[in-house]
């Protein structure tokens, strides 16, 4: 398993991945993706048809300073991904620490944000349109790659069909 | 140069893996 520091590094790799996607919301650090935004815009773009504007609508998009709104959103979408891995990847993701989105909504905390993106990151190299994906990670600098790679492989481990 | 050998051999085990990683099968069996 990953160290404190790897997750801190796994969390700074995946802010540059996650950057790729070019979503609206701004995702510059690793406080912009708290109020989670990015990451259901990330997924919108992943699967538009599963990520629909009806469950796109559920997340807020201004939500200031506010801890609680933050949870609530980074909720719905934990939710969808692990609703998207059972219903149409038809995977299940065990003995994986899911993040704490408490942790994430109110300390912005690295290591538990980069569980999140790893959780996305799965999403993307998995869903029919991973070719794409798969080949914007290749693109990316080597070192950001090897984290990737890391990330992909940690999570490959613990999923079952 | 034994730095440039490690480089390129990283850059291998990259690819070999998001190569592989393409050609896995998607979604759910059946």
């Amino acid at each position: 398993t990953m160290s404190t520091l790897d997750r801190m590094e796994l969390c700074e790799s995946l802010l540059t991945w996650i950057q790729t996607f070019g979503v609206e919301a701004p995702c510059k650090t690793v406080e912009d993706l708290t109020s989670g935004v990015v990451m259901a815009q990330a997924l919108q773009k992943i699967d538009g048809s599963f990520f629909n504007d009806g469950w796109i609508t559920r997340v807020k998009p201004e939500v200031g300073d506010n801890w609680r709104l933050k949870i609530s959103n980074l909720k719905k979408v934990l939710k969808g991904i692990l609703d998207y891995n059972q219903e149409v990847l038809g995977q299940q993701i065990n003995d994986f620490n899911l993040p704490d989105v408490n942790l994430i909504g109110e300390h912005s905390d690295g290591p538990e944000l980069g569980r999140m993106l790893q959780l996305i990151l799965g999403c993307a190299v998995s869903c029919e349109q991973k070719q794409e994906y798969i080949q914007a990670i290749m693109m990316m600098e080597e070192s950001v790659q090897h984290v990737v790679m890391t990330a992909i492989q940690e999570l490959m481990s613990k999923e079952t069909p | 140069d034994p730095n440039m050998k490690g480089a390129a051999a990283n850059e291998g085990v990259l690819a070999n893996f998001f190569n592989s990683l393409l050609s896995k099968k998607t979604g759910s069996p059946g």
